[in-house]
């Protein structure tokens, strides 16, 4: 079935939606089969990205893929246990449909602990974690010492992962490939950047992830918002209103999304 | 009573708690008496801002106020009525003890749309919204136009104000001022801040906010967060392993947030 990619970090705005959308897309022109499951039914921004995508396909007549997006809407129902039964229904109705026609499904989790973002990173196969190069983010992650910078414990998001890769262990012997990923870095600030890259070395360590550059601070990365493109569309989409006067940004944007598809170590692309 | 000033935007990451600590320090250094609420008893950031704060203070002998913060814990009822009314209880609760003993209470709010944030913005004299130069940040206030980038309507987060709003005319027939802060603002991508600021303008008409420069991206605002200090503090902290270094860009910091304190158009300070 279908390698199961799950966005997740409870720390709003890390980039998950952003990170899911350019992943979704660089996967797809690898010719893989993609699909997506967006989890935050009132933000729905990874939906919202791919509904500008439709409308601009049809306002410009350009032939561009456009996967498949399921919302899984809350459930309304005034009692929690059957709110909660009601979304397990539902996420499990739509991986069961997009299982077996795609080889990745990449779900979008809203920054906050909520009950789809659980059930999701239950069925991971893999967890891409975007974090800012914040002690804020990382506060979600570990408690640190402010004066030896060593951690004193995991905190909640540690927790909610470790809690997913027990059910999985649990239900089907499977692991979790936890990946945590920098998001937003910019080129400054060198001394906080060496210093949260070393609390999240031991933390890999202690707490079971590996973690991966990322992804720069590049507005490439959000002005295409509206139009429901990524920079792995630029080259089909040159000449329609999209400015391609970013070119050198472009390349080492293109360089640095590869290499975090690459660092996925997902299965080889089907023929 | 109190001036009651909340942090709010449904948009994750977009930088409520942070400016909730810097507007909390900035207004105890004129002198107001000052407390916060954090309704966000999960991630609890100003909570653990604050806490961060008190341990360094007793660490290093150091004498520097610390604002109260009241964390509004979620109720835990397994009926979604029950459980809206419990929270009601608490953070009217808290309100009516610090209403009375301050001049300000900070109130930070999730990045999601919850009971509490939204008992919250209808107690607001203040609402500050800080924002990302980001159409996908912008998606929650407004639906824009990929060509035209005009507006096609308000957005969720919008509709949450205008009730918020709504609620407090009939309450009290008192008027709330929503001011919209631009945040983690870069001095690059001249073209696409160009374009959200011109959406903005459009929008703060036609949906009745005032918008102001706010922050830039700074590390000063959140390389300080594991000692719990704020650049508002650094003059007292020389010599306690607080590097001085960035003395330029902190002057600048200094002014920016100034003017932001000033932007809020507060009562002047008691006597
Ligand atoms: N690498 C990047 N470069 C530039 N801007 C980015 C980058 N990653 C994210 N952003 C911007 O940062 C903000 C937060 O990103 P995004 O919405 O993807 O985060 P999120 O984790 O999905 O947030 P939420 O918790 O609200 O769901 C958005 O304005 C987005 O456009
Ligand atoms: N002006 C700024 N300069 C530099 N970093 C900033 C700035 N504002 C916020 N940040 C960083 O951006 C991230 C998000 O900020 P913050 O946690 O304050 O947002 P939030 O709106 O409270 O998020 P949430 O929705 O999760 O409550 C944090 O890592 C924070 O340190
Ligand atoms: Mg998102
Ligand atoms: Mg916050």
């Amino acid at each position: 079935g279908a390698h199961i990619l799950v966005l997740g970090n409870e720390k709003g705005g890390s980039g998950k939606s952003t990170t899911a959308m350019h992943l979704l897309m660089a996967l797809a022109a690898q010719g893989r089969r993609v699909a997506a499951i967006d989890l935050d039914s009132r933000q729905r921004s990874l939906s919202r990205y791919l509904e500008n995508r439709s409308r601009f396909i049809a306002d410009n007549s350009v032939s561009l893929e456009v996967p498949v997006v399921h919302t899984i809407a809350r459930s309304e129902l005034n009692s929690v246990d059957a709110a909660k039964a009601e979304e397990k229904e539902r996420l499990m109705a739509a991986l069961s449909e997009l299982r077996s026609l795609c080889d990745v499904v990449v779900i979008d989790s809203p920054g906050s602990d909520t009950n789809l973002a659980r059930l999701a990173h239950a069925q991971a196969d893999t967890i891409v974690t975007p974090l800012n190069d914040s002690f804020v983010d990382l506060d979600l992650l570990a408690r640190v010492n402010s004066t030896s910078y060593e951690i004193e414990g995991p905190s909640h998001y540690a927790e909610m992962v470790w809690e997913a890769r027990k059910h999985r262990a649990i239900a089907d012997r499977s692991q979790i490939d936890w990946i945590v990923m920098r998001n937003r870095v910019s080129s400054l600030n060198a001394r906080n950047k060496a210093r949260v890259e070393k609390v999240l070395a031991a933390l890999a360590k202690r707490v079971g992830f590996r973690f991966i550059p990322g992804l720069n601070e590049r507005v490439i990365y959000r002005e295409l918002f509206l139009k429901g493109l990524t920079l792995v569309d630029l080259k089909k989409t040159a000449g329609l209103g999209v400015s391609q006067s970013l070119t050198m940004s472009q390349v080492a944007a293109r360089n640095e999304l590869r290499r975090v598809v690459e660092a996925l170590n997902l299965p080889p692309v089907a023929e």
